[in-house]
């Protein structure tokens, strides 16, 4: 799975998600990528959520739209809202992570398995990438 | 506040930590810098985030050492099924699609469903016939095949015989 979020220079927020699934899908399995609010979240009130792992895990909790919640009823920061949403998966047996930005630009990422490429560059000049 | 800010993953890439060298590492990390400079480059120049998300994620989707596209994995009748979804965060619109197989960018087909249809998720050979009068850039289905890839389902179906459950699916693989 490969994914994007985005703030842009007038303040809006955008993601992205895509996929080829697990090897060996049968019965035309769907996981979290194209289910909006799991895999894939964008909202100006709260954040940006792309994810990447294991799907089921992340639909039956709606991890995106979790780590949102959290933000707009809970008033935890982006960073705190994803780290709790992906131990909560890890708890439950889940392995994976979300790449994630909010309306003033601040990003985040949450894993919990090692392995997961990502990067990020800033207007600042931030470019980075690496493997978790 | 006038900056803006890009962040992408590609999962754990095509193969997993303990089996990728350090050459393969270096080409997947060059995919993910080829991907932050396209969307940089929208950024930069004052583009939406839609625009630059779309942009990263075609770039990992054409680059075969990512579950996405070209490089995606195979599913357990040999062919290649792909997901993928697009929001804008100002007006809540959104754009999935699953199960499409023809779609030389699914990322672009999910932007074409949340712009031009009243729908959010399109699945199937629905959404590749949406593809078709979208004009979108069509693909065999062969196109995304990778001998990676073909190894890892061929280890899969191995393990699954061996145990009998054909729900046997290693997530790692994923």
């Amino acid at each position: 799975t490969v994914g994007a979020v985005a703030r842009d220079t007038s303040g809006n927020i955008a993601a992205a998600t895509s996929t080829g699934g697990l090897t060996g899908k049968r019965f035309g399995r769907v996981g979290d990528t194209a289910v909006i609010g799991a895999g894939t979240l964008a909202d100006i009130r709260t954040c940006a959520v792309s994810a990447t792992g294991a799907g089921e895990f992340y639909i039956r909790t709606a991890a995106a739209s979790a780590i949102a919640a959290r933000m707009r009823f809970g008033g935890e920061s982006l960073q705190v809202a994803a780290d709790a949403v992906q131990a909560e998966i890890r708890e439950m047996g889940g392995s994976g992570g979300v790449i994630a930005v909010a309306p003033d630009g601040t990003p985040a990422w949450s894993f919990n398995t090692p392995g997961m490429y990502r990067g990020r560059a800033r207007a600042d000049g931030t470019l980075e990438i690496g493997i978790y | 506040m006038t900056d803006w800010t890009l962040v992408i993953h590609g999962g754990s890439g095509a193969m997993s930590r303990d089996t990728i060298s350090a050459e393969q590492d270096g080409v997947q990390r060059q995919a993910l810098s080829r991907a932050l400079q396209a969307g940089k480059a929208v950024l930069a120049s004052s583009g939406s985030a839609v625009d630059a998300v779309e942009a990263a994620v075609a770039v990992l989707e054409d680059d075969p050492g990512f579950n996405a596209g070209h490089g995606a994995v195979f599913n357990a009748a040999g062919s290649i099924e792909l997901d993928a979804a697009i929001m804008d965060g100002r007006t809540l619109e959104a754009g999935a699609v699953c199960g499409t197989t023809r779609t030389r960018n699914p990322v672009r087909l999910a932007r074409a469903v949340m712009e031009r249809s009243p729908h959010v998720l399109l699945q199937g050979s629905g959404a590749d016939e949406f593809s078709r009068d979208s004009g979108l850039d069509q693909v065999e289905n062969s196109y995304f095949e990778t001998d990676e890839r073909r190894m890892q389902l061929e280890r899969m179906r191995e393990r699954a015989a061996g145990s009998g459950d054909v729900f046997d699916i290693d997530v790692k693989f994923g």
